[in-house]
């Protein structure tokens, strides 16, 4: 996190804020909800109190502006630049203006009232742009669910740099951005799509062609704003050309970066019985066009031709690949070997001699 | 005469380089610089300084992740010295 330059402050902390105008956009009602809970995510976590006013001078006045608004800092259309606020002080100061040239929305289309008024605020408070990727005080716009938007702990941080902590007796946590080459690295689910190998993590993932040394961490939803954080399995039917993401009783299919279908469907309707609740880790053979998902101590096979599972199973994973135990938490194929990633460490497996040939850091692909 | 298309596109990439570094990244810049004069050495600079802030490869030239960046909708607060 990064503080404003002369760590400017507000001396108070019972603040009050005005919405002074709404965006045809939205519905009013939606505004103040959006408005409402961006304040709360700050207050949340440091000993600030919001209160709204309906007349006169608020610490903190939010309105929709357009082009030149008479700030020095004119909008310049749709896109571009969403939205700009003021360091604490008297007047301006404090002050939030949403470029009205946007499309406003309180979901995933346009942009998020909700996530860019939350920015807005910290800079609001005294916080500035963060280099952390996943802060919310990033610069640059990404959209997250705001139902499963936590405040990130970079920016809970920032904020309790210049306020303090919050009066709560349990002081709230937010989630860390994962680092590339952090040697405690461990990944929820990996599988190969057209080539690349992707990484999952909490809500993020890595994006990694093998020949190539870069690796580009990204949003889950900046590709797929309908998926949900934390996928738990991952697997690639090349045949096909289709991408299977797994989490809890329900898997998502993509082809490319589109979702084949808007909904997910239930792991049931591929033979699972009602007991496996989650699938831990899954690789697709292209060799033979066999699935395997890894489910606790045991693994499942689905014959992708038949679209069915075969007969037999689930058998114990350490049955059939020897030195790989339960509790595997991704695995892909690549060449002649399957990788299985347990925990901080990687086993490279090759099925024609049945055994681990190497063992490697989880984050062995990313060059580190 | 038209512009050829990659003049046009060369053109509009060096400005939206100025334009971004100038509001975000406190460049001073005469509007006829461009890359061609004594604000070279100050534009690689800041772009060097985006380039770090971003995470990116530190190269000193608007190359192709540089600018994918800067295409991107973002807040107008800037990111060094408000």
């Amino acid at each position: 996190y990064v503080l404003t330059d002369g760590n400017p402050k507000w001396e108070r902390k019972d603040l009050t804020y005005r919405i002074v105008n709404y965006t045809p956009d939205m519905n009013s009602a939606d505004v103040d909800k959006a408005i409402q809970k961006a304040f709360k995510v700050w207050s949340d976590v440091s000993p600030l109190t919001f209160k709204r006013i309906y007349d006169g001078n608020a610490d903190i006045m939010m309105s929709f502006e357009t082009g030149d608004h008479r700030d020095n800092s004119p909008f310049d259309g749709p896109d571009g630049l969403l939205a700009h606020a003021f360091q604490p002080g008297n007047g301006i100061g404090g002050d939030v203006h949403f470029d009205e040239a946007e499309s406003w929305t309180k979901g995933s289309n346009g942009y998020n009232l909700f996530l860019v008024a939350a920015h807005e605020l910290g800079h609001a408070l005294g916080l500035s742009h963060s280099t952390d990727p996943g802060a919310l005080m990033y610069p640059t716009y990404s959209y997250t669910e705001p139902n499963e938007f936590r405040l990130p702990q970079d920016d809970i941080n920032g904020i309790q740099t210049v306020y303090g902590h919050s009066d709560n007796p349990v002081q709230p946590t937010g989630p860390t951005t994962p680092v590339t080459c952090d040697p405690k690295l461990t990944f929820d689910a990996v599988a190969t799509m057209r080539g690349e190998l992707l990484f999952f993590k909490g809500r993020y993932f890595w994006r990694k062609h093998p020949q190539m040394t870069e690796v580009e961490l990204n949003f889950i939803s900046l590709f797929w704003p309908s998926l949900p954080s934390g996928i738990q399995a991952a697997y690639e039917n090349v045949e096909r050309d289709q991408v299977f993401l797994f989490k809890e009783n329900k898997y998502w299919v993509l082809s490319g970066y589109e979702l084949v279908y808007n909904h997910p469907k239930s792991i049931y309707d591929l033979g699972f019985p009602k007991n496996v609740k989650r699938i831990n880790a899954a690789f697709n053979d292209k060799n033979t066009g066999k699935t395997y998902f890894f489910v606790g101590g045991k693994y499942w096979r689905y014959d992708e031709n038949r679209q069915a599972m075969d007969q037999g199973y689930p058998k114990k994973i350490i049955n059939e690949f020897r030195g790989i135990s339960k509790n595997v938490d991704a695995a892909f194929q690549n060449g002649r070997y399957i990788y299985f990633f347990i925990g901080t460490r990687q086993f490279q497996f090759d099925p024609n001699v049945k055994r681990v040939v190497s063992v490697m850091k989880s984050n062995s692909w990313f060059n580190c | 005469l038209p512009v050829a298309p990659e003049t046009e596109d060369e053109d509009k990439n060096i400005q939206l380089v100025e334009n971004y570094l100038r509001n975000f990244y406190k460049l001073e810049t005469d509007k006829q610089s461009h890359f061609k004069n004594k604000n070279v050495n100050s534009l690689t600079e800041k772009l060097e300084e985006m380039q770090a802030f971003f995470g990116l490869k530190v190269t000193g030239k608007p190359d192709v992740d540089t600018l994918e960046v800067m295409k991107k909708p973002r807040c107008g607060v800037p990111d060094i010295g408000q």
